[in-house]
């Protein structure tokens, strides 16, 4: 029953807004508010019942090269709200964590990238067959310059999933290695009037 | 000479043009599409809300002036990058491009992927000009699609959407920009063939968020990405279109994926539900401490 009601905390918001002025944005702005505070409160009901759910459903298996056993974790999992700027507050600040990811399509998912700002370039990434290759790239100065965005992350790290078979979950472990190398950080080329001698 | 050009194991090949910084050409297979990506903005109409047909822009209406502006086309924000960079690595290549003061993107290309990734930021909105603006994006390509469109209806089957035509009204010319918006709640297609079913050259633009969007010339996908005005357009709600965050309009900040396939791509034109359904479901991801203490060795 409270796994329902904790599920039941976004649905009902979710019910709110379907009413016409919040589906085309014709409401008021403190209403819109008011909406997205009820969404937001919501989400963040369900995401005890998806910490929960995915402890459930950890395979039974390890991080053999991390020496990681993912269904011994004990530590609650953390979300990431504000990834549409770049920003992260788990991956800013855990230097050592297990990234969960999973496929909620009923069918596999292939070649997917994940993404993660993170505040420094070096990371080594592990999935269950051990150490993968992954890229670091900057997040770029005008994302950077969003009125309000209070991030340190300047940089993300991306990785590959080759296969996550449907409604499955799979585990990487992301471990920050400050000697890592950075070479792909530099642009390989670039252009523009403001690398111009006129626009100067 | 003057391009910049890079591919992915998948067989896409997406060229830049040097001098300008816009996207040029997309190959996809056997099919060498040329496609330019810009920035525009129409002027939102100020109206002064006395009769129907005055009516200002706002948040029940899109109404772009299109008398204070060029006709019926939008104002390109620049004809040439402010700077640009491209960033290159073994799972993707990025251009991150600046447009104006106000206008950035990045253009993603991953190793294994067939779709084209565009990050846009857009804000806030310059509206000291006494004007506010509705910031387009539009996908050139020189296809001959014959004023056909085609936008989804939620995620489910896809629209046939012709230009200055309505199915069950005489079309007005009124407002000729405005009567040609339609709802694209997930895509957004053209081919040169009028049946799908045909298998012809198309181009898909895919969005993560329900947009307005028309095909104004052949061979055009334009998607509504942003609206700043500062009128209220007197159905109802009392304020104008001008959201403030910070002190400051609106930044946004959103993607969308470019799709080449049919006839000679080899990529079926089907490919375009499989990446919406993708796009929709999106993967979760979570985060927990692998601190020495949470974690037991196996």
């Amino acid at each position: 029953q409270s796994i329902i009601d904790e599920v039941w905390n976004l649905s009902e918001p979710v019910a709110i807004v379907q009413h016409h002025d919040a589906i085309t944005g014709t409401a008021r702005q403190h209403v819109t508010d008011d909406y997205s505070l009820r969404l937001g409160k919501g989400m963040e009901s369900c995401e005890d019942v998806i910490n929960k759910a995915f402890r459930k459903l950890q395979p039974a298996v390890s991080l053999v090269s991390s020496n990681v056993s993912v269904p011994n974790l004990t530590s609650p999992y953390r979300f990431c709200h504000l990834l549409n700027i770049s920003s992260c507050a788990p991956t800013e600040e855990m230097k050592d964590f297990i990234v969960t990811i999973y496929n909620p399509l009923a069918r596999d998912l292939h070649n997917e990238y994940v993404r993660m700002p993170v505040p420094t370039p070096g990371w080594d990434v592990y999935s269950q067959n051990g150490l993968i290759q992954t890229q670091i790239v900057p997040i770029p100065q005008s994302v950077q310059q969003i009125p309000g965005r209070s991030s340190t992350a300047f940089y993300e790290l991306i990785f590959a999933i080759d296969i996550l078979p449907g409604l499955t979950l799979t585990n990487f472990r992301i471990i920050q290695n400050l000697s890592s190398p950075t070479n792909q950080l530099n642009p390989v080329f670039t252009g523009g009037q403001a690398n111009t001698s006129a626009a100067s | 000479d003057g391009e910049y050009l890079f591919k992915n194991s998948k067989g896409v090949i997406v060229v830049l043009n040097k001098t300008t910084g816009f996207l040029k050409t997309v190959k996809q297979g056997s099919l060498e599409l040329p496609v330019n990506q810009n920035f525009y903005y129409y002027l939102g109409m100020a109206g002064n809300n006395s009769k129907f047909a005055w009516r200002a822009s706002g948040a029940y209406v899109l109404r772009p002036n299109t008398t204070k502006s060029a006709g019926d086309l939008p104002t390109p924000v620049t004809d040439r990058l402010l700077s640009y960079s491209i960033y290159e690595g073994v799972h993707v290549t990025e251009v991150h491009q600046v447009f104006t003061s106000w206008i950035s993107q990045v253009i993603r290309l991953y190793d294994k992927s067939d779709l084209v990734e565009f990050e846009w930021l857009v804000g806030p909105v310059p509206v000291e000009d006494g004007y506010g603006k509705e910031v387009v994006t539009k996908y050139t390509t020189p296809m001959k699609t014959k004023g056909v469109f085609f936008t989804d209806s939620n995620g489910r089957h896809l629209i046939r959407r012709e230009r200055n035509k309505r199915e069950t009204y005489p079309f007005s010319k009124f407002e000729k920009v405005a009567e040609n918006y339609y709802p694209v709640p997930s895509r957004m297609l053209i081919s040169e063939k009028d049946y799908l079913a045909l298998n012809g050259q198309t181009v898909v633009v895919l969005n993560d968020r329900s947009q307005g969007g028309t095909s104004m010339r052949d061979g055009e996908v334009e998607l509504l990405i942003h609206r700043r005005l500062i009128y209220d357009d007197a159905f109802g709600v009392g304020e104008p279109l001008n959201e403030k965050a910070f002190g400051k309009g609106l930044v946004v900040r959103g993607k969308h994926w470019l799709l080449v396939c049919g006839e000679g791509t080899g990529i079926p034109i089907s490919r375009n539900r499989e990446v919406a359904q993708n796009i929709f479901m999106e993967k979760v991801v979570a985060f927990a401490d692998a601190k020495v203490d949470n974690i037991s060795n196996s």
